[in-house]
C-alpha cells in the first residue's frame, strides 16, 4: 500500500543527509498516484495534495527521523477529515410518512437498495411502503415486486403507463391512508446529462418533498464520480450516499470524491445481494481501504 | 493558441490529465504521454495542434486498427456467454445483440441463465420478445448449468445460428460464483466442440481501474474474447480499455450507447479515439 511506498522512497533518501524540497515532492508524487490508483477523481486529488503540500514542507517533516511515517500520519488525517464522521441516520419526519427518493446512474443498484433500507428500517421500528417508480425498464416494477414480496413489505405500484411523478404522489395518499410511515421511492437509473430525466426527478421532489434524497453510486465508479454528484446535488439536491457493491476489491475513491465536492455524507454502504446487505458507512475504514 | 508557440511541459500535462480523467489510469496515461514525447522527438515535431493527432494514433495503435467481429463461426451453432459484474448491462446488452444478429439473418435463442436475481428471467423475456427470439428458460432458482444444456439442446434442435446466454452479475471476488461461472462454461464445451464461440465481458464504462482486475479473473475463469463496453452514451470514456488491451490483449468488440434496442455499434478504435478527447 501506499505506507510501503512512502517508507520505500525515504529509505533511498536517508544516506543524503537533510531533506529537500525536490525529496518531499517525490513522497507527494507518491500519495497522487496512490489516489489515482484508487479512482479518486483528478479534481480532487490535485486540491488534496496542495493541501497536504505545505504540511509536508514543514519542519516537522524536514527534521524528522522518520519523515515517511510523517507524511503517512499527515495523509491519513487530512483523509479522514475530508471524509468525515459516520451519518448513518434517516432523517424522520414529524408529520408522516417520511419520504426517500433513491436516485442514480443506470445499474447502481437502487432497486436492491431500496429493498435493503426498507428491511433495516423496519427493523428500526418504521412501517415502510416501497414505491415502484421506474416505468421504463422492462420488469422493474415486477423486480420491486419481488423483493417486497420476500420482505413481506408493501409495495406501491401503478404501472408503468403513468408518470412517475403521479406514482409518488399516489404512494404518498396510499402511505397516508395505511398507515405506512415510511414512503421509499424507487427511480429508474438516468445519465445526470438527460435533461429530460432529471426534470423528472425534479418534478417529482416538487410533487412530494422528500425529506431525503439519496444518491445510490457503484463503489467501482471512476474518474465520472465527481460529475455525476455534483450534477445532481446542484440541479436536484441530495441529502446522502449509500456507496454499493462495496463487498468487492474496488478501492472507492469516488467516496473520496463525492465527500470533497459535494460535502454531502455517505450514510450507507451496500455490501452485498441479499437484503440484510447493508451498513452503516464508517467513513476511517473507507479511507484506508483507498489508500491501499 | 497560436502557431508560433513551442510544444512545452504544460501541452504534455494537458494531455496527461485528459487521459487520466478518461480513466485512462494514471501509469498507462503517463507511458502514453512517454511515447508522445519520444514521438515528437523523432519526428521533430514543433507545432503543438499535432500532438494531440499523434497521441490519438498511439491509442489506436494499442486498441487494435481492425474491428474485431464477433464469432459466428461456430458449426453448427455459435455460442456466445455474456458474464461481468452487476448492473453494467449484460442483459440489456443480450437483448439489443439479439436484435442486430436477427436484422442480419441469423436464427437467435437466448438462454435465461440468471436464475437467481430478483425478475432476472422476466427481464430477458421482454427483451426476447422486442427483439422476436426465443428465450430458453428454467424456473428462479434452477441451477444455471442445467439452463445452459438445456438451451443448447433446444439450440440445436431448433437449427439456430446463434445462442446467446445469459448469466447472472458476479463480482470476480466472489470464488463460488466463479466456480459457477466456470461449470456453465464447461458443460457447453462438452456439448459443442469449439463452444463457447465468444464470451462477452461486459464492462461499464463509468467504471475505474477496477475494470482491469474484472477483465483480469473474468478472463482466468471463464476465458474471456471480448468486451462489450456499455453506456458511453454518458460522459464516462471507458479509458481502462486501453490498459486491458495492453495487458490483456482483449479487444472491445461492442459498445453501448444507450437503453434502447438499436443502441448497439461495432467497436472502431478511431472513432474511440476520437471521443477520448473531446
Ligand atoms: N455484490 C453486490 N451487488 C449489488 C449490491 N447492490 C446491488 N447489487 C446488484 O447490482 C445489480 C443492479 O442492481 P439494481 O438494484 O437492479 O440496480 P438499479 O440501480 O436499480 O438499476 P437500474 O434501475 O437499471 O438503474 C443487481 O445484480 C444487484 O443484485 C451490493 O451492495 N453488492
Ligand atoms: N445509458 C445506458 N444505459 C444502459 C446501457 N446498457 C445498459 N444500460 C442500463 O443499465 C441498467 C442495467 O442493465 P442490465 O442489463 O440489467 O444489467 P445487468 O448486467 O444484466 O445487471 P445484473 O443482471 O443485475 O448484473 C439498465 O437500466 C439498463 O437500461 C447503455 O449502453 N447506456
Ligand atoms: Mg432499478
Ligand atoms: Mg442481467
Amino acid at each position: 500500500g501506499l505506507a510501503e511506498k512512502l517508507q520505500n522512497t525515504f529509505k533511498k533518501l536517508r544516506g543524503k543527509g537533510k531533506l529537500t524540497e525536490a525529496d518531499i515532492k517525490e513522497a507527494l508524487r507518491e500519495v497522487r498516484l496512490a489516489l489515482f490508483e484508487a479512482d479518486v477523481s483528478f479534481k480532487v486529488v490535485k486540491s488534496f495534495e496542495n493541501k497536504i503540500k505545505e504540511r509536508c514542507m514543514g519542519r516537522e517533516i524536514l527534521e524528522s527521523l522518520t519523515p515517511g511515517q510523517q507524511v503517512i500520519k499527515i495523509v491519513n488525517d487530512e483523509l479522514t477529515e475530508l471524509m468525515g464522521g459516520t451519518q448513518s441516520k434517516i432523517t424522520i419526519a414529524s408529520k408522516p410518512p417520511t419520504v426517500v427518493m433513491l436516485v442514480g446512474l443506470q445499474g447502481a443498484g437502487k432497486t436492491t437498495t431500496a429493498g435493503k433500507l426498507a428491511n433495516l428500517l423496519r427493523k428500526q421500528g418504521r412501517r415502510p411502503l416501497l414505491v415502484a417508480g421506474d416505468v421504463y425498464r422492462p420488469a422493474a416494477i415486477k423486480q420491486l415486486q419481488v423483493l417486497g414480496q420476500q420482505l413481506d413489505i408493501p409495495v406501491f405500484s401503478m404501472g408503468d403507463g403513468i408518470s412517475p411523478v403521479a406514482i409518488a404522489k399516489g404512494a404518498i395518499e396510499y402511505a397516508q391512508s395505511n398507515g405506512r410511515d415510511l414512503v421509499i421511492i424507487d427511480t429508474a437509473g438516468r445519465l445526470h446529462i438527460n435533461e429530460e430525466l432529471m426534470d423528472e426527478l425534479k418534478n417529482i421532489k416538487a410533487e412530494v418533498k422528500p425529506h431525503e434524497i439519496l444518491l445510490v453510486v457503484d463503489a467501482m465508479t471512476g474518474q465520472v464520480a465527481v460529475e455525476v454528484a455534483e450534477t445532481f446535488n446542484n440541479q436536484l439536491g441530495v441529502d446522502g450516499v449509500i456507496l454499493t457493491k462495496l463487498d468487492g476489491d474496488a478501492r472507492g475513491g469516488a467516496a473520496l470524491s463525492i465527500k470533497a465536492i459535494t460535502g454531502r455524507p455517505i450514510k450507507f454502504a451496500g455490501m452485498g445481494e441479499k437484503l440484510d446487505a447493508l451498513e452503516p458507512f464508517y467513513p476511517d475504514r473507507m479511507a484506508s481501504r483507498i489508500l491501499g | 493558441v497560436s502557431f508560433t508557440k513551442q510544444i512545452d511541459e504544460d501541452f504534455f500535462e494537458e494531455l496527461e490529465e485528459i487521459l487520466i480523467q478518461g480513466d485512462v489510469g494514471v501509469n498507462t496515461s503517463m507511458e502514453l504521454v512517454e511515447k508522445l514525447r519520444a514521438q515528437v522527438k523523432a519526428r521533430k515535431i514543433e507545432d503543438p495542434a499535432e500532438l494531440k493527432a499523434v497521441l490519438k494514433e498511439l491509442v489506436r495503435e494499442i486498441l487494435g486498427e481492425e474491428t474485431e467481429s464477433l464469432n459466428l463461426t461456430g458449426q453448427p451453432l455459435s455460442i456466445f456467454v455474456v458474464v461481468g459484474v452487476n448492473g453494467v448491462g449484460k442483459t440489456t446488452t443480450i437483448g439489443k445483440l439479439a436484435h442486430k444478429l436477427k436484422a442480419e439473418g441469423k436464427k437467435v435463442i437466448l438462454a435465461a441463465g440468471d436464475t437467481f436475481r430478483a425478475a432476472a428471467i422476466d427481464q430477458l423475456e421482454i427483451w426476447g420478445n422486442r427483439a422476436g427470439v426465443d428465450v430458453i428458460k428454467h424456473n428462479e432458482g434452477a441451477d444455471p448449468a442445467a439452463v445452459a444444456f438445456d438451451a443448447v439442446q433446444a439450440a440445436r434442435a431448433r437449427k439456430a445460428d446463434c445462442l446467446i446466454i445469459d448469466t447472472a452479475g458476479r463480482l470476480h471476488t466472489k470464488t463460488n460464483l466463479m466456480e459457477e461461472l466456470k461449470k456453465v462454461r464447461r458443460v457447453i464445451e462438452r456439448e459443442i466442440p469449439g463452444a463457447p464461440h465468444e464470451v462477452l465481458l461486459v464492462l461499464d464504462a463509468t467504471t475505474g481501474q477496477n475494470a482491469v482486475q474484472q477483465a483480469k479473473i473474468f478472463g482466468q475463469a471463464a476465458g474471456v474474447t471480448g468486451i462489450a463496453l456499455t453506456k458511453l452514451d454518458g460522459t464516462a470514456k471507458g479509458g481502462v480499455v486501453i490498459s486491458i488491451k495492453a495487458e490483456l490483449d482483449v479487444p472491445v468488440k461492442l459498445i453501448g450507447i444507450g437503453e434502447g434496442m438499436e443502441d448497439l455499434r461495432l467497436f472502431d478504435a478511431r472513432e474511440y479515439a476520437e471521443a477520448l478527447f473531446e
